[in-house]
Protein backbone atom coordinates (compact mmCIF):
# COMPACT_ATOMS: atom_id res chain seq x y z
CA UNK A 1 0.00 0.00 0.00
CA UNK A 2 2.80 2.22 0.82
CA UNK A 3 5.93 2.05 -1.61
CA UNK A 4 8.51 5.04 -1.28
CA UNK A 5 10.78 5.18 -4.01
CA UNK A 6 14.96 6.96 -3.70
CA UNK A 7 12.60 9.73 -1.85
CA UNK A 8 14.55 13.03 -0.84
CA UNK A 9 13.25 15.61 0.88
CA UNK A 10 15.21 18.87 1.36
CA UNK A 11 14.73 21.88 3.64
CA UNK A 12 15.83 25.44 1.91
CA UNK A 13 16.61 28.23 4.95
CA UNK A 14 18.06 30.98 3.00
CA UNK A 15 20.90 29.96 1.68
CA UNK A 16 21.61 26.91 3.81
CA UNK A 17 19.72 23.73 2.77
CA UNK A 18 18.55 21.15 5.25
CA UNK A 19 18.81 17.17 3.91
CA UNK A 20 16.51 15.73 6.33
CA UNK A 21 15.67 12.82 3.89
CA UNK A 22 18.47 11.28 1.68
CA UNK A 23 17.78 8.50 -0.68
CA UNK A 24 14.62 6.59 1.27
CA UNK A 25 13.32 3.60 -0.33
CA UNK A 26 10.58 1.37 1.44
CA UNK A 27 7.30 -0.60 1.23
CA UNK A 28 4.96 -1.38 3.69
CA UNK A 29 1.98 -3.64 3.10
CA UNK A 30 -1.45 -3.88 3.40
CA UNK A 31 -2.76 -4.92 7.72
CA UNK A 32 1.15 -4.28 8.23
CA UNK A 33 1.88 -2.92 12.03
CA UNK A 34 5.78 -1.08 11.27
CA UNK A 35 7.46 0.96 14.33
CA UNK A 36 9.60 3.81 12.73
CA UNK A 37 12.59 4.99 15.42
CA UNK A 38 15.76 6.86 15.47
CA UNK A 39 17.13 9.88 16.90
CA UNK A 40 15.98 12.99 17.25
CA UNK A 41 16.41 15.17 14.10
CA UNK A 42 16.44 11.63 12.00
CA UNK A 43 13.65 12.72 9.86
CA UNK A 44 10.57 10.41 11.03
CA UNK A 45 8.47 12.79 11.17
CA UNK A 46 9.68 14.29 7.81
CA UNK A 47 8.72 10.81 6.62
CA UNK A 48 5.40 10.76 8.39
CA UNK A 49 4.38 13.93 6.49
CA UNK A 50 4.97 12.75 3.19
CA UNK A 51 3.49 9.42 4.06
CA UNK A 52 0.59 10.98 4.93
CA UNK A 53 0.36 13.56 1.64
CA UNK A 54 0.90 16.39 4.09
CA UNK A 55 4.21 17.26 2.34
CA UNK A 56 5.76 16.48 -0.84
CA UNK A 57 9.22 14.77 -1.42
CA UNK A 58 11.79 17.05 -3.29
CA UNK A 59 12.89 13.85 -5.33
CA UNK A 60 12.14 10.44 -5.88
CA UNK A 61 8.14 9.01 -5.81
CA UNK A 62 5.70 8.07 -3.29
CA UNK A 63 2.84 6.08 -3.95
CA UNK A 64 0.05 4.87 -1.97
CA UNK A 65 -2.24 2.22 -3.10
CA UNK A 66 -0.04 2.12 -6.17
CA UNK A 67 -0.63 6.03 -7.03
CA UNK A 68 1.99 8.30 -7.62
CA UNK A 69 1.20 11.37 -5.40
CA UNK A 70 2.57 13.76 -7.57
CA UNK A 71 -0.32 13.37 -9.84
CA UNK A 72 -2.65 13.99 -7.35
CA UNK A 73 -4.21 17.72 -7.36
CA UNK A 74 -4.79 19.43 -4.09
CA UNK A 75 -8.29 18.15 -3.74
CA UNK A 76 -7.37 14.96 -4.26
CA UNK A 77 -4.60 14.79 -1.92
CA UNK A 78 -6.77 16.27 0.78
CA UNK A 79 -10.12 13.51 0.04
CA UNK A 80 -7.05 10.72 0.26
CA UNK A 81 -6.20 12.51 3.68
CA UNK A 82 -9.79 12.44 5.04
CA UNK A 83 -11.28 9.05 3.74
CA UNK A 84 -8.13 7.47 4.12
CA UNK A 85 -5.62 8.09 6.82
CA UNK A 86 -6.02 9.15 10.39
CA UNK A 87 -2.84 10.94 11.38
CA UNK A 88 -1.71 11.35 15.29
CA UNK A 89 0.93 14.53 15.08
CA UNK A 90 3.70 14.81 17.33
CA UNK A 91 2.14 17.78 18.57
CA UNK A 92 -2.02 16.54 18.56
CA UNK A 93 -2.81 19.50 16.83
CA UNK A 94 -6.39 19.99 18.30
CA UNK A 95 -8.21 22.87 17.51
CA UNK A 96 -8.03 25.16 20.41
CA UNK A 97 -12.12 26.44 20.59
CA UNK A 98 -13.24 22.66 19.64
CA UNK A 99 -14.18 20.79 23.14
CA UNK A 100 -12.68 17.13 23.06
CA UNK A 101 -16.18 15.55 21.15
CA UNK A 102 -15.91 18.30 18.50
CA UNK A 103 -12.21 17.33 17.63
CA UNK A 104 -13.12 13.90 17.49
CA UNK A 105 -16.15 14.57 15.29
CA UNK A 106 -14.33 16.43 12.86
CA UNK A 107 -13.27 13.36 10.53
CA UNK A 108 -17.00 12.58 10.29
CA UNK A 109 -18.19 15.82 9.32
CA UNK A 110 -15.81 15.99 6.50
CA UNK A 111 -17.44 12.64 5.09
CA UNK A 112 -21.14 14.32 5.82
CA UNK A 113 -22.01 11.76 8.84
CA UNK A 114 -25.06 13.17 10.45
CA UNK A 115 -24.91 14.65 13.88
CA UNK A 116 -26.36 11.78 15.94
CA UNK A 117 -24.42 8.84 14.38
CA UNK A 118 -21.01 11.43 15.17
CA UNK A 119 -22.48 11.91 18.38
CA UNK A 120 -22.51 8.16 19.37
CA UNK A 121 -19.41 7.27 17.25
CA UNK A 122 -17.17 10.08 19.27
CA UNK A 123 -18.55 8.95 22.07
CA UNK A 124 -17.16 5.39 21.44
CA UNK A 125 -13.71 6.31 20.68
CA UNK A 126 -13.54 8.59 23.50
CA UNK A 127 -14.38 5.89 25.68
CA UNK A 128 -12.09 3.32 24.38
CA UNK A 129 -9.28 6.09 25.06
CA UNK A 130 -10.88 6.12 28.84
CA UNK A 131 -12.02 10.25 28.46
CA UNK A 132 -15.81 10.03 27.93
CA UNK A 133 -15.95 11.83 30.65
CA UNK A 134 -13.60 15.00 29.56
CA UNK A 135 -16.07 15.23 26.29
CA UNK A 136 -16.84 18.74 26.68
CA UNK A 137 -13.18 19.90 28.27
CA UNK A 138 -11.33 22.28 25.59
CA UNK A 139 -7.79 21.24 24.86
CA UNK A 140 -6.68 23.79 27.51
CA UNK A 141 -8.70 22.18 30.10
CA UNK A 142 -6.93 18.64 29.42
CA UNK A 143 -3.62 17.33 30.95
CA UNK A 144 -0.99 16.79 28.34
CA UNK A 145 -1.45 13.14 28.01
CA UNK A 146 -5.36 13.77 28.25
CA UNK A 147 -4.82 16.29 24.57
CA UNK A 148 -3.14 13.10 23.15
CA UNK A 149 -5.15 10.77 23.77
CA UNK A 150 -8.39 13.07 22.25
CA UNK A 151 -5.83 13.14 19.01
CA UNK A 152 -5.98 9.29 19.25
CA UNK A 153 -9.68 9.38 19.10
CA UNK A 154 -9.89 11.78 16.43
CA UNK A 155 -7.59 9.39 14.23
CA UNK A 156 -9.29 6.19 14.65
CA UNK A 157 -12.67 7.05 14.82
CA UNK A 158 -13.80 7.02 10.85
CA UNK A 159 -11.61 3.76 11.18
CA UNK A 160 -8.91 4.65 8.53
CA UNK A 161 -6.95 2.50 6.09
CA UNK A 162 -3.98 3.44 7.11
CA UNK A 163 -3.18 5.00 10.60
CA UNK A 164 0.35 7.20 10.86
CA UNK A 165 0.95 7.91 14.48
CA UNK A 166 3.85 10.50 15.32
CA UNK A 167 5.26 9.50 18.76
CA UNK A 168 1.34 9.28 20.23
CA UNK A 169 2.50 7.73 23.65
CA UNK A 170 4.89 10.49 24.26
CA UNK A 171 3.14 11.86 27.41
CA UNK A 172 1.02 9.18 28.71
CA UNK A 173 2.18 7.13 31.30
CA UNK A 174 2.34 3.17 31.19
CA UNK A 175 -0.72 2.05 31.61
CA UNK A 176 -2.57 4.19 29.10
CA UNK A 177 0.30 3.58 26.83
CA UNK A 178 -0.72 0.36 27.16
CA UNK A 179 -4.26 0.66 26.38
CA UNK A 180 -3.23 2.79 23.26
CA UNK A 181 -1.36 0.10 22.23
CA UNK A 182 -3.69 -2.52 22.64
CA UNK A 183 -6.28 -1.09 20.87
CA UNK A 184 -3.38 0.01 18.23
CA UNK A 185 -3.21 -3.96 17.89
CA UNK A 186 -6.90 -4.13 17.98
CA UNK A 187 -7.27 -2.22 14.84
CA UNK A 188 -4.48 -3.97 12.78
CA UNK A 189 -5.11 -7.77 14.39
CA UNK A 190 -8.86 -7.08 14.00
CA UNK A 191 -9.53 -4.67 10.66
CA UNK A 192 -6.17 -5.07 9.09
CA UNK A 193 -5.57 -1.23 9.18
CA UNK A 194 -2.29 -0.89 8.07
CA UNK A 195 -0.09 1.13 10.89
CA UNK A 196 3.23 3.26 10.97
CA UNK A 197 4.01 4.09 14.81
CA UNK A 198 7.48 7.00 15.29
CA UNK A 199 8.51 5.99 18.45
CA UNK A 200 11.78 6.17 21.11
CA UNK A 201 10.56 3.64 23.22
CA UNK A 202 11.74 0.13 22.60
CA UNK A 203 8.83 -1.10 24.84
CA UNK A 204 6.71 0.99 22.54
CA UNK A 205 8.28 -0.71 19.92
CA UNK A 206 7.38 -4.08 20.39
CA UNK A 207 3.88 -4.17 20.05
CA UNK A 208 4.91 -3.60 16.16
CA UNK A 209 5.75 -6.67 14.00
CA UNK A 210 8.66 -4.55 12.10
CA UNK A 211 10.87 -1.96 13.01
CA UNK A 212 12.34 0.84 10.58
CA UNK A 213 15.53 2.47 11.87
CA UNK A 214 16.51 5.72 10.91
CA UNK A 215 19.89 8.08 11.36
CA UNK A 216 20.68 11.24 9.35
CA UNK A 217 17.19 10.97 6.78
CA UNK A 218 18.84 7.84 5.64
CA UNK A 219 16.82 4.48 6.63
CA UNK A 220 19.87 1.81 8.16
CA UNK A 221 17.79 -0.95 9.28
CA UNK A 222 14.82 -2.81 8.61
CA UNK A 223 14.27 -5.84 10.82
CA UNK A 224 10.68 -7.99 11.96
CA UNK A 225 10.18 -8.12 16.06
CA UNK A 226 10.63 -10.98 17.35
CA UNK A 227 7.91 -13.37 18.22
CA UNK A 228 5.07 -10.89 16.12
CA UNK B 1 12.80 26.86 49.72
CA UNK B 2 9.86 25.17 48.64
CA UNK B 3 6.32 24.92 50.88
CA UNK B 4 3.05 22.88 49.55
CA UNK B 5 0.69 23.85 52.73
CA UNK B 6 -2.69 21.75 52.17
CA UNK B 7 -3.22 22.79 48.34
CA UNK B 8 -6.50 22.32 47.17
CA UNK B 9 -7.02 23.30 43.25
CA UNK B 10 -10.36 23.40 41.63
CA UNK B 11 -11.15 23.66 38.44
CA UNK B 12 -14.98 24.88 37.35
CA UNK B 13 -16.45 24.05 33.70
CA UNK B 14 -19.48 25.76 33.78
CA UNK B 15 -21.76 23.89 37.02
CA UNK B 16 -18.82 21.00 36.69
CA UNK B 17 -16.05 21.03 39.23
CA UNK B 18 -12.53 19.49 38.55
CA UNK B 19 -10.46 18.34 41.87
CA UNK B 20 -7.18 18.07 40.18
CA UNK B 21 -5.04 18.28 43.31
CA UNK B 22 -7.02 17.23 46.62
CA UNK B 23 -5.22 18.02 49.86
CA UNK B 24 -1.50 18.19 48.90
CA UNK B 25 1.58 18.94 51.27
CA UNK B 26 5.17 18.84 50.90
CA UNK B 27 8.86 20.30 51.22
CA UNK B 28 11.41 20.25 49.13
CA UNK B 29 14.80 22.23 49.98
CA UNK B 30 17.19 24.05 48.31
CA UNK B 31 19.48 21.74 45.89
CA UNK B 32 17.09 18.73 46.26
CA UNK B 33 16.69 16.96 43.04
CA UNK B 34 13.49 15.57 42.83
CA UNK B 35 11.06 13.52 40.30
CA UNK B 36 7.32 13.70 40.25
CA UNK B 37 5.65 10.93 38.89
CA UNK B 38 1.67 9.49 38.37
CA UNK B 39 -0.87 8.57 35.86
CA UNK B 40 -2.16 10.80 32.93
CA UNK B 41 -4.41 13.36 34.58
CA UNK B 42 -3.32 12.90 38.27
CA UNK B 43 -2.14 16.82 38.62
CA UNK B 44 1.44 16.80 37.53
CA UNK B 45 1.52 19.79 35.46
CA UNK B 46 -1.01 21.62 37.77
CA UNK B 47 1.20 21.43 40.46
CA UNK B 48 4.42 22.76 38.80
CA UNK B 49 2.31 25.35 37.34
CA UNK B 50 1.45 26.56 41.10
CA UNK B 51 5.42 25.35 41.84
CA UNK B 52 6.20 28.10 38.82
CA UNK B 53 3.56 31.10 40.20
CA UNK B 54 2.10 30.84 37.58
CA UNK B 55 -1.59 29.26 39.29
CA UNK B 56 -2.38 29.75 42.23
CA UNK B 57 -4.22 27.30 44.99
CA UNK B 58 -7.92 27.34 45.74
CA UNK B 59 -6.89 26.42 48.91
CA UNK B 60 -4.04 26.15 50.92
CA UNK B 61 -0.51 27.98 51.10
CA UNK B 62 2.29 27.66 48.64
CA UNK B 63 5.32 29.18 49.94
CA UNK B 64 8.54 30.15 48.02
CA UNK B 65 12.01 30.96 49.92
CA UNK B 66 9.58 31.44 52.94
CA UNK B 67 7.40 33.61 51.54
CA UNK B 68 3.65 33.16 51.14
CA UNK B 69 2.98 33.56 47.02
CA UNK B 70 -0.52 34.90 47.99
CA UNK B 71 0.86 38.11 49.10
CA UNK B 72 2.57 39.15 46.33
CA UNK B 73 0.93 41.44 43.62
CA UNK B 74 1.05 40.47 39.76
CA UNK B 75 4.09 42.38 38.98
CA UNK B 76 5.90 40.65 42.17
CA UNK B 77 5.27 36.96 40.95
CA UNK B 78 6.50 37.94 36.97
CA UNK B 79 9.98 39.13 38.57
CA UNK B 80 10.20 35.93 40.75
CA UNK B 81 9.45 34.12 37.88
CA UNK B 82 11.95 35.93 35.19
CA UNK B 83 14.94 35.48 38.21
CA UNK B 84 14.60 32.47 40.48
CA UNK B 85 12.77 30.00 37.93
CA UNK B 86 13.72 28.12 34.76
CA UNK B 87 10.34 26.62 33.19
CA UNK B 88 10.45 23.77 31.04
CA UNK B 89 6.73 23.38 29.74
CA UNK B 90 5.13 19.96 28.58
CA UNK B 91 4.22 21.75 25.30
CA UNK B 92 8.08 23.43 25.30
CA UNK B 93 5.94 27.07 24.16
CA UNK B 94 8.25 28.61 22.03
CA UNK B 95 7.67 32.04 20.43
CA UNK B 96 7.04 31.20 16.85
CA UNK B 97 8.08 33.92 15.16
CA UNK B 98 11.54 33.92 16.96
CA UNK B 99 14.40 31.49 15.87
CA UNK B 100 16.01 29.26 18.65
CA UNK B 101 18.44 31.20 19.33
CA UNK B 102 16.12 34.63 19.86
CA UNK B 103 13.92 32.12 22.20
CA UNK B 104 16.92 31.08 24.35
CA UNK B 105 17.88 35.17 24.73
CA UNK B 106 14.42 35.74 25.94
CA UNK B 107 15.20 34.94 29.54
CA UNK B 108 18.38 37.33 29.46
CA UNK B 109 16.94 39.97 27.53
CA UNK B 110 13.92 40.50 30.60
CA UNK B 111 17.02 40.46 32.74
CA UNK B 112 18.33 43.87 30.60
CA UNK B 113 21.84 42.02 29.66
CA UNK B 114 23.56 42.96 26.37
CA UNK B 115 23.21 41.87 23.61
CA UNK B 116 26.56 40.76 22.95
CA UNK B 117 26.56 38.77 26.29
CA UNK B 118 23.21 37.42 25.66
CA UNK B 119 24.40 35.71 21.99
CA UNK B 120 27.53 34.09 23.50
CA UNK B 121 25.26 32.50 26.65
CA UNK B 122 22.44 31.31 24.28
CA UNK B 123 25.12 29.68 21.85
CA UNK B 124 26.48 28.02 25.00
CA UNK B 125 23.04 26.72 26.14
CA UNK B 126 22.21 25.64 22.50
CA UNK B 127 25.63 23.84 22.11
CA UNK B 128 25.15 22.00 25.71
CA UNK B 129 21.82 20.60 23.96
CA UNK B 130 23.81 19.79 20.51
CA UNK B 131 21.82 22.48 18.80
CA UNK B 132 24.27 25.20 17.98
CA UNK B 133 23.95 24.50 13.90
CA UNK B 134 20.42 25.01 14.51
CA UNK B 135 20.33 28.53 16.14
CA UNK B 136 18.61 30.36 13.00
CA UNK B 137 15.89 27.52 12.21
CA UNK B 138 12.33 28.93 13.46
CA UNK B 139 10.16 26.42 16.16
CA UNK B 140 8.61 25.20 12.76
CA UNK B 141 11.96 24.31 11.16
CA UNK B 142 13.01 22.01 13.69
CA UNK B 143 12.03 18.24 14.74
CA UNK B 144 9.96 17.67 18.14
CA UNK B 145 12.53 16.75 19.98
CA UNK B 146 14.92 19.89 19.25
CA UNK B 147 12.10 22.52 19.88
CA UNK B 148 12.15 20.27 23.33
CA UNK B 149 15.88 20.84 23.14
CA UNK B 150 15.18 24.66 22.73
CA UNK B 151 13.08 25.18 25.58
CA UNK B 152 15.21 24.00 28.13
CA UNK B 153 18.22 25.84 26.96
CA UNK B 154 15.78 28.89 27.35
CA UNK B 155 14.93 27.14 30.76
CA UNK B 156 18.57 26.88 31.82
CA UNK B 157 20.50 30.17 30.02
CA UNK B 158 19.89 32.47 33.06
CA UNK B 159 20.80 29.53 35.83
CA UNK B 160 18.25 29.96 37.54
CA UNK B 161 17.63 28.56 41.51
CA UNK B 162 14.64 26.65 40.76
CA UNK B 163 14.62 24.44 37.48
CA UNK B 164 10.69 23.09 37.21
CA UNK B 165 10.62 20.77 33.60
CA UNK B 166 7.46 18.77 32.72
CA UNK B 167 8.46 15.68 30.72
CA UNK B 168 11.69 17.55 29.61
CA UNK B 169 12.20 14.16 27.33
CA UNK B 170 9.13 13.19 26.47
CA UNK B 171 10.02 13.87 22.87
CA UNK B 172 14.09 12.79 23.12
CA UNK B 173 15.56 9.45 21.98
CA UNK B 174 17.33 7.82 24.94
CA UNK B 175 20.78 9.16 23.53
CA UNK B 176 19.34 12.97 23.80
CA UNK B 177 17.23 11.97 26.63
CA UNK B 178 20.61 10.79 28.75
CA UNK B 179 22.43 14.04 27.61
CA UNK B 180 19.58 16.59 29.00
CA UNK B 181 19.67 14.96 32.22
CA UNK B 182 23.27 14.40 32.09
CA UNK B 183 23.15 18.67 32.53
CA UNK B 184 20.26 18.68 35.42
CA UNK B 185 22.59 16.26 36.92
CA UNK B 186 25.70 18.88 36.33
CA UNK B 187 23.82 22.02 37.45
CA UNK B 188 22.27 20.66 40.71
CA UNK B 189 25.45 18.68 41.94
CA UNK B 190 27.97 21.87 40.84
CA UNK B 191 25.58 24.89 40.97
CA UNK B 192 23.47 23.65 43.83
CA UNK B 193 20.16 24.26 41.68
CA UNK B 194 16.98 22.56 42.90
CA UNK B 195 15.29 20.56 40.23
CA UNK B 196 11.65 19.56 40.20
CA UNK B 197 11.04 17.14 37.25
CA UNK B 198 7.76 15.44 35.67
CA UNK B 199 8.46 12.52 33.56
CA UNK B 200 6.85 9.36 33.25
CA UNK B 201 9.34 6.96 32.71
CA UNK B 202 11.32 5.07 35.72
CA UNK B 203 14.76 5.39 33.89
CA UNK B 204 15.08 9.03 33.37
CA UNK B 205 13.35 8.91 37.21
CA UNK B 206 16.48 7.69 38.81
CA UNK B 207 18.27 10.17 37.54
CA UNK B 208 16.40 12.11 40.48
CA UNK B 209 17.34 11.72 44.71
CA UNK B 210 13.87 11.92 45.34
CA UNK B 211 10.63 10.78 44.11
CA UNK B 212 6.59 12.43 44.23
CA UNK B 213 3.82 9.88 42.80
CA UNK B 214 0.63 11.16 42.01
CA UNK B 215 -2.68 9.86 41.80
CA UNK B 216 -6.07 11.64 41.27
CA UNK B 217 -4.75 14.84 42.58
CA UNK B 218 -2.96 13.20 45.89
CA UNK B 219 0.45 12.63 46.80
CA UNK B 220 0.48 9.11 47.96
CA UNK B 221 4.23 8.52 47.73
CA UNK B 222 7.57 10.35 48.60
CA UNK B 223 10.95 8.22 48.50
CA UNK B 224 14.37 8.71 48.03
CA UNK B 225 16.18 6.66 45.03
CA UNK B 226 18.42 4.12 46.01
CA UNK B 227 21.95 5.03 46.06
CA UNK B 228 21.35 9.05 44.82
N1 LIG C 1 -7.76 24.48 32.81
C1 LIG C 1 -8.37 23.35 33.21
N2 LIG C 1 -9.72 23.32 33.33
C2 LIG C 1 -10.36 22.20 33.72
N3 LIG C 1 -9.76 21.05 34.05
C3 LIG C 1 -8.41 21.01 33.94
C4 LIG C 1 -7.65 22.15 33.51
N4 LIG C 1 -6.32 21.81 33.50
C5 LIG C 1 -6.28 20.53 33.89
N5 LIG C 1 -7.53 20.05 34.16
C6 LIG C 1 -7.86 18.72 34.65
O1 LIG C 1 -7.14 18.51 35.86
C7 LIG C 1 -6.63 17.18 35.91
C8 LIG C 1 -5.12 17.21 36.15
O2 LIG C 1 -4.48 17.76 35.03
P1 LIG C 1 -2.89 17.84 34.93
O3 LIG C 1 -2.56 18.60 33.68
O4 LIG C 1 -2.30 18.39 36.19
O5 LIG C 1 -2.48 16.30 34.80
P2 LIG C 1 -1.04 15.64 34.57
O6 LIG C 1 -0.75 14.80 35.75
O7 LIG C 1 -0.04 16.68 34.18
O8 LIG C 1 -1.31 14.67 33.34
P3 LIG C 1 -0.37 14.26 32.05
O9 LIG C 1 0.56 13.21 32.57
O10 LIG C 1 -1.41 13.71 31.10
O11 LIG C 1 0.30 15.49 31.55
C9 LIG C 1 -6.99 16.50 34.60
O12 LIG C 1 -8.05 15.60 34.85
C10 LIG C 1 -7.45 17.62 33.69
O13 LIG C 1 -8.55 17.24 32.87
N1 LIG D 1 10.31 23.06 8.00
C1 LIG D 1 11.62 22.78 8.16
N2 LIG D 1 12.57 23.63 7.72
C2 LIG D 1 13.88 23.35 7.89
N3 LIG D 1 14.36 22.26 8.48
C3 LIG D 1 13.47 21.38 8.96
C4 LIG D 1 12.05 21.58 8.84
N4 LIG D 1 11.41 20.53 9.43
C5 LIG D 1 12.37 19.72 9.89
N5 LIG D 1 13.61 20.23 9.61
C6 LIG D 1 14.90 19.60 9.93
O1 LIG D 1 14.89 18.30 9.32
C7 LIG D 1 15.48 17.35 10.21
C8 LIG D 1 14.53 16.19 10.42
O2 LIG D 1 13.41 16.63 11.14
P1 LIG D 1 12.27 15.62 11.63
O3 LIG D 1 11.18 16.46 12.23
O4 LIG D 1 11.87 14.72 10.52
O5 LIG D 1 13.03 14.77 12.75
P2 LIG D 1 12.47 13.63 13.72
O6 LIG D 1 13.18 12.37 13.41
O7 LIG D 1 10.97 13.61 13.70
O8 LIG D 1 12.96 14.12 15.16
P3 LIG D 1 12.27 14.04 16.63
O9 LIG D 1 12.51 12.66 17.12
O10 LIG D 1 13.05 15.08 17.39
O11 LIG D 1 10.82 14.39 16.48
C9 LIG D 1 15.84 18.08 11.50
O12 LIG D 1 17.22 18.29 11.53
C10 LIG D 1 15.10 19.40 11.42
O13 LIG D 1 15.86 20.48 11.95
MG1 LIG E 1 9.48 14.08 15.09
MG1 LIG F 1 1.00 17.10 32.44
Amino acid sequence: VIEVDRVRKVYRLGEVEVEALKDVSLAIGTGEFVAVMGASGSGKSTLMNILGCLDRPTEGAYRLDGKDVKELDKDALARIRRKKIGFVFQSYNLIPRMDAQENVELPMVYDGIAAAARRAHALDALRAVGLQERSHHLPSQLSGGQQQRVAIARAIVNTPSLLLADEPTGNLDTASSDEIMGIFQGLNDERGITIVLVTHEPDIARFAKRVLRFRDGQLIQDEPVADR
